[in-house]
């Protein structure tokens, strides 16, 4: 599940007993490539060399594993260790905060997590806590009228967190809420300090942090500021039916030191599908 | 003194970093080293002259001459028969809509009449979202019913515009990939209803990568006459204007720098450069 480009350096190992250092260098370098292409963070990119460089001279390859196959299993392995953690979605009663930047996905995907709930049996609401961007509610509610799911929020009042507030405590029997929030960035100080707040007021199972697949290099200062601020525990890669690769994301994965629990693939309600680490590095490397 | 490949190679490395953790693509940034190593290996350097600082030079100017000279909306619409008509591309979330509200504003602010053709009729709130900036900023925004023909709104725009005297016609389009060949034909067609005068691309300031992918594909299937860079107040350094700016070949008009009607600035390569390289 390789791209041609890392095919070609890795075939320089084959037939090798004793570990080549040029032929991993040029693996390192062509691989570097692929990484920085899809958009993965420059200095994960260099630790991730380094580990394989040190692993592959440090590390006998197991009996019978020739030194190609040993060096690709290495490349997988620190592959895998930049996915993050698997992390498991309960079926059980909880309240889901959903993050991120401006336009990166959060009111789509919060309907999509509602019509995942709901596909598992579970009842299902959500909150409409953004009261800043134009048609937020008719957006979301809309969305949510697809699927029969309850829309909470309430249209001209401007103060997110007392609506979170009146909202959970309207839907204290729902089993799953989702909160879906505003749009906002690490340099918006009213913006991060609503968020901290909104998030105690929830007092929310999971946060998740909702983040775009082209997203580039300021995706791992953007989730830093995100994690410290509200302890981001699960990433969602949305739009990944476009071209964009998702390296982003991994930095986002890095600095929340979570994993990524979903992905959206599509503008529609049944967008959503859970992730799988090994499509996303052939997705990634090719 | 005669500059030499070894030389330059460590500057040209350390500025390779520097574009790449700024968000300048890597076919872009291979694209615009390779070019200033050309350009400066062979060449003279006085003995004074560090290569550190001669490849810093020769990368500032190949960077200026990427990005262009902006794009003068207002003189543009002065010296353009009348009414002036606008298309607004690009992928799904990059802040079209905002940016139509935000354009209209300035037009509005600098004496130009605008009319704002919904072109969104597909995504869930999107007639409301636009209504309601519309309102905000004074401007008439033709609106049909949710789900209708995006083309015949923009066809309808216009029309209002010629019979009403209206300086300029924007018209915001659904946000789309550039894979989906069901909507990118959509989106030719309303360009062949509406004939614009200008095609602008709107893409955000922190896109990576596939910010060229998407540019060159939007321009290659639709047309881009210059580019909008939305967000640029995500601390983001301006990478992506090289990005684009590279691939399209067209002029960067605005950077968007915030969600208020007034967060827009006329695009200044200068600034980007001098982020980039202090
Ligand atoms: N193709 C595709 N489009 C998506 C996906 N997720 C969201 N979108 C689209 O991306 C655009 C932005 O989505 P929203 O849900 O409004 O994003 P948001 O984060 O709520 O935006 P703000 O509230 O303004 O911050 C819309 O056009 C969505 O239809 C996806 O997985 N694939
Ligand atoms: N911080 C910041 N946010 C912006 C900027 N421009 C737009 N936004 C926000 O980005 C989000 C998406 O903007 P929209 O105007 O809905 O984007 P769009 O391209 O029309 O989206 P679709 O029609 O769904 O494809 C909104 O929350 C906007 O307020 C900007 O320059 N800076
Ligand atoms: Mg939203
Ligand atoms: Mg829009």
């Amino acid at each position: 599940h390789l791209g041609a480009s890392l095919k070609d350096a890795l075939k320089k190992l084959a037939g090798k007993t004793v570990v080549d250092r040029a032929a991993v260098e040029e693996l390192v370098r062509d691989l570097q490539r692929a990484l920085l292409g899809a958009d993965v963070n420059v200095r994960l990119v260099k630790g991730l060399s380094e580990a394989i460089r040190t692993r592959s001279v440090d590390e006998q390859p197991p009996k019978g594993m020739s030194v190609r196959e040993h060096v690709l299993r290495i490349v997988y392995q620190e592959l895998i260790r930049l996915m993050g953690s698997t992390t498991d979605v309960s079926l059980q009663h909880q309240r889901i905060l959903l993050a991120g930047l401006q336009g990166s996905g959060k009111t789509t995907t919060t309907a999509k997590l509602a019509r995942y709930f709901q596909r598992k049996g579970m009842k299902v609401a959500v909150i409409c806590a953004d009261t800043f961007r134009p048609g937020a509610l008719d957006q979301l509610s809309t969305l949510c009228q697809q699927i029969g799911v309850t829309c909470y929020g309430e249209p001209g009042k401007e103060d997110a967190v007392a609506i979170v507030k009146k909202g959970l405590a309207k839907l204290s029997g729902t089993e799953v809420v989702i909160i879906d929030t505003q749009g906002r960035h690490a340099l918006e100080k009213t913006l991060i300090d609503e968020i901290i707040q909104i998030n105690t007021v929830s007092k929310a199972d999971h946060r998740w942090l909702v983040i775009d697949a082209a997203l580039g290099q300021q995706a791992s200062e953007q989730a830093r500021r995100f994690h410290e601020a509200i302890d981001i525990d699960g990433v969602i890669i949305t739009k990944m039916d476009g071209t964009a690769k998702g390296g982003g994301a991994l930095s986002a994965v890095s600095e929340t030191r979570s994993g990524i629990v979903f992905i959206g693939a599509g503008e529609t309600i049944e967008d959503l599908e859970r992730f799988d680490p090994d499509s996303f590095i052939s997705r990634l490397l090719g | 003194l005669v500059v030499g490949e070894k030389e330059i190679r460590a500057p040209l490395q350390e500025l390779e970093m520097v574009l790449l953790e700024n968000d300048v693509a890597l076919p872009v940034t291979d694209e615009i080293l390779r070019a200033v190593r050309e350009r400066l290996v062979g060449t003279h350097r006085r003995v004074g002259e560090s290569p550190d600082l001669l490849v810093r030079k020769a990368l500032r100017e190949s960077l200026l001459q990427v990005l262009g000279k902006g794009f003068d909306l207002l003189e543009y619409c002065n010296g353009h028969k009348k009414p002036v008509r606008i298309l607004f591309t690009g992928v799904n979330g990059t802040g079209k809509t905002t940016t139509v509200a935000k354009v209209g504003h300035y037009l509005k602010e600098h004496g130009c009449s605008v009319v704002i053709a919904s072109g969104d009729t597909f995504r869930a709130g999107a007639l409301e979202q636009l209504a309601i900036h519309a309102e905000r900023v004074g401007i008439r925004v033709i609106q049909h019913q949710q789900g209708g023909d995006p083309s015949a709104v923009l066809y309808d725009a216009v029309e209002y515009a010629g019979a009403h005297g209206v300086d300029v016609v924007l018209a915001d389009s659904a946000g789309r990939f550039h894979n989906r060949v069901n909507l990118m034909n959509q989106l030719e067609k309303m360009k062949r209803v509406m004939d614009p005068d200008l095609v602008v691309y709107v893409d955000e300031a922190v896109a990576g990568n596939d910010a060229v992918i998407r540019a060159q594909e939007f321009a290659e299937l639709v047309g881009t006459d210059a580019v909008i860079l939305t967000k640029a107040d995500m601390d983001s350094r301006g990478g992506a204007a090289v990005s684009v700016a590279h691939t399209v070949g067209k002029p960067i008009m605005f950077l968007g720098t915030g969600q208020g009607y007034s967060d827009i600035l006329p695009f200044t390569p200068e600034l980007v450069v001098s982020e980039l390289l202090g």
